[in-house]
């Protein structure tokens, strides 16, 4: 409906919309802000999952340092908003997006679900440029190995010399003792950078943790990966932080 | 009809609802100012996201105060809400031409943004500042 001060102390409805006004206003807002359509994401909990909890407290972070309706002055998100006490997320960006983990759906994933990781880039045009992206992982205490030293090491799958071959390349790593525990990030700049120019580029990332004294390769749920059978809330993440071009805030003639 | 209405409201004096619906029904009866006879200045439309049915896709915020500038621009322009050089200019020429050169009009002269924290298609979030989204104020151009 459409409400109004009644000039008293009170608002009151005015008018009320039939479905086909509803339809039209929804349309117009959308436009406003920039979507072609109203997203349908089904069953997807804020609370249960890593990625929308990461991005709520973002979001929180932002409205209390005052970000969240700025007087124009002020470019961007706030620089230097911290979260969970290791990383600086906002970094000026102008879209913060976070990735599922779609490798199930991914036939040359498939298989190792645990180690192979998709983010679907399909919805990031050119236009924008990646600020910073990071690959978030949960880590629980491994059962041995303490103190002793491992690799976890991220790579870019890309398309071998036939079409049945892959080969993989150095994206990130970070060097964890087994008895760690909480969110390892890694940073993806330069894998985001890539889809986003080229998207048929994206072929997914592979994980390698290697144990440093013994140079070998180990599984990730020993060495305390969560992975797809962990709980929702520590699943992992991919985040971007983007920077728009001017011209992507040109309504389009319609 | 009146005499009708006072047992009515004195009868259901103690239930909340039926004051409620009194007071709303005496204020209908209350003639409206005419639109547009108040002078240029921001007026607020809370636009809240859960009445479009948007709160499966929307996480935050619940909804927004986008309001809008609404009212009247006439001369002399010193008692409306920042009017420009411009406004004043504009007035004078349409005084003397008003079928050529039209009055100036409420428009916003600040603007602000709002960021808004949404699912997409693939369950991803996205948090996206959008500018020039809230009116920070209102003047006659």
């Amino acid at each position: 409906g459409v409400y109004r001060d009644n000039g008293v102390d009170r608002t009151e409805r005015t008018a009320e919309f039939s479905g086909r006004d509803k339809r039209e206003m929804q349309h117009e807002i959308l436009t406003l802000l920039g979507l072609h359509h109203r997203p349908k994401p089904a069953g997807h909990s804020t609370t249960d999952y890593s990625a929308p909890r990461f991005m709520l407290n973002l979001y929180n972070s932002i409205t209390s340092d005052g970000g969240i309706v700025d007087d124009g002055n002020r470019p961007q998100f706030p620089r230097n908003v911290t979260i969970e006490n290791e990383i600086e997320p906002t970094e000026g960006s102008d879209v913060i997006m976070s990735f599922v983990n779609h490798a199930k759906k991914i036939k040359h994933l498939r298989r190792q679900r645990d180690r192979t990781f998709y983010f679907d880039f399909s919805e990031i045009t050119p236009k924008e440029t990646v600020a910073r992206a990071e690959l978030r992982l949960y880590k629980e205490k491994a059962g041995k190995w303490k103190k002793h030293k491992f690799q976890v090491q991220i790579y870019m799958i890309q398309q071998g010399d036939n079409p049945e071959n892959y080969q993989i390349v150095t994206e990130s790593n970070l060097t964890v003792r087994a008895n760690y525990q909480g969110w390892l990030t890694f940073n993806l700049t330069n894998a985001a950078s890539h889809w986003t120019y080229s998207p048929t580029t994206n072929m997914g990332l592979f994980m390698k943790i290697i144990f440093l004294k013994k140079n070998r390769d180990v599984k990730p749920e020993k060495f305390g990966i969560v992975g797809r059978k962990g709980p929702e809330y520590k699943q992992p993440f991919m985040v971007g932080y983007f920077r728009s071009t001017p011209e992507l805030h040109v309504r389009k003639t319609r | 009809a009146a005499v009708r209405r006072r047992m009515k409201e004195s009868a259901y004096a103690n239930d909340d609802e039926e004051e409620q619906y009194s007071y709303t029904k005496a204020l209908r009866r209350t003639p409206r100012r005419a639109p547009r006879q108040w002078p240029c200045q921001r007026r607020t439309l809370y636009m809240k996201f859960r009445d479009l049915g948007w709160q499966n896709w929307i996480i935050a915020p619940d909804g927004f105060k986008a309001f809008y500038c609404d009212g009247e621009c006439s001369f002399p322009l010193g008692a409306h809400m920042n009017a420009t050089n411009h406004a004043i200019i504009q007035t004078l020429v349409h005084l003397m031409t008003p079928y050529k050169a039209p009055s100036p009009g409420c428009a916003p002269t600040k603007l602000g943004s709002q960021s808004v924290l949404y699912f997409d298609h693939n369950y991803n979030v996205v948090l996206k500042r959008f500018p020039d989204m809230i009116v920070k104020s209102c003047g006659c151009h």
